[in-house]
């Protein structure tokens, strides 16, 4: 995935079966977003994979006031590159489940 | 502890705790 200098990683084991997944997002590099972000912290949140979308959270995060909301793409970006690879994941050890 | 909660009017409940120094990138 594309560096965006926003991380976003599991919060928790997937084991593939339920279809809310918890998240956690921080800034890795404050540069490369247009606006400033608050504090320096990693938030965490949980996102259903069946029935959200990373536009939703990005969203719910500028109205939060996490970042601006010039930074609403580049948060979207990040969050909808992971939830990819953790559907694409989730494809791959479907057999295995079933 | 040093965590925030902040509940978003959708309902989405975020919880901000600090990044460990080792997860961020030196610049």
């Amino acid at each position: 995935a594309e560096d965006t200098g926003v991380r976003v990683e599991l919060a928790e084991e997937d084991h593939g079966r339920k279809s809310t997944i918890a998240l956690r997002l921080w800034v890795e590099d404050p540069k490369k977003l247009k606006g400033k972000p608050k504090d320096n912290g990693a938030i965490e949140f949980t996102f259903d994979l069946e029935k959200e979308t990373p536009d939703d959270v990005a969203q719910e995060m500028i109205e939060s006031g996490f970042f601006h909301e010039s930074d609403m793409k580049i948060v979207s970006k990040s969050i909808r590159d992971r939830v990819a690879l953790i559907q694409w994941r989730r494809e791959r050890i479907r057999p295995a489940l079933q | 502890s040093s965590l925030t909660q902040v509940v978003h009017s959708a309902g989405r409940r975020f919880i901000v705790s600090p990044v460990p120094e080792s997860r961020l990138r030196e610049s």
